[in-house]
């Protein structure tokens, strides 16, 4: 476990739990993509399918069953508990632009053509992109409330941490995962545009506006 | 990670 994954790792948790903290507290969905958030969802399932078969480490099975379940409560304010406050209109990306694509690479690219590795890489493929649909809401949108551009922040950071960590490891532990730091790279990049939305206008404390 | 003794990477 290196510095930067377990950044990571709180920065993923940092912002499961503000997104959380925001529908909750505002009672409202209103600038969250309900499709990002099934998205997530399908990436911890599909991805955490070994929870009850390889045990890696208390830490490691805690992590995968607070993403499970935040992500699973997080659904469920969206699409039930809020339900009235969830902006469709505004939630507009095709989701299986990115599935199928996410699982056609799967079956091509994987480290064994068994159900739980190519469900592995399916996962990590998804992930890289199911950001998609909250960044076009944005862009829709034309504004982001500070609470969700500050769990955008968190949630681009986390794997841009873990960058920093496959860097680390491979130069030490002088092996990397070929698929993962691919798709983490994509998916870091994607907030790209975000990032420096951020930065300039979020941080000197105005709205996170998309310039028209 | 190895494809067999499971990926220990969230």
């Amino acid at each position: 476990m290196t510095l930067f994954r377990l950044a990571g790792d709180l920065s993923h948790v940092l912002a499961i739990l503000l997104l959380l903290y925001k529908i909750w507290t505002t009672k409202s969905a209103a600038g969250i993509s309900g499709k990002t958030q099934l998205m997530f969802c399908m990436v911890y399932v599909t991805r955490y399918l070994d929870l009850f078969t390889s045990f890696i480490s208390v830490y490691n099975s805690t992590m995968k069953v607070l993403f499970i379940s935040a992500s699973v409560a997080t659904v469920y304010l969206i699409y039930f508990k809020f339900k009235a406050t969830y902006d469709g209109n505004h939630d507009t990306f095709r989701m299986e632009f990115v599935i199928v694509p996410a699982l056609i690479l799967a079956l091509i690219w994987n480290y064994a053509f068994t159900f739980f590795e190519i469900s592995w890489a399916f996962s990590i493929f998804l992930e890289a992109v199911a950001i998609l649909p909250q960044l076009f809401m944005v862009t829709k949108t034309g504004e982001a409330e500070n609470i969700t551009s500050h769990y955008l922040f968190a949630l681009g950071s986390y794997r841009a941490l873990y960058i920093l960590n496959w860097i680390d490891r491979y130069y030490f532990e002088g092996h990397w995962d070929p698929i993962a730091v691919t798709a983490g790279i994509v998916q870091t990049v994607l907030y790209g545009d975000f990032f420096y939305l951020y930065f300039t206008r979020v941080i000197k404390g105005r709205k996170l506006q998309v310039l028209p | 990670f190895s494809g067999h003794g499971g990926h220990d990477e969230l």
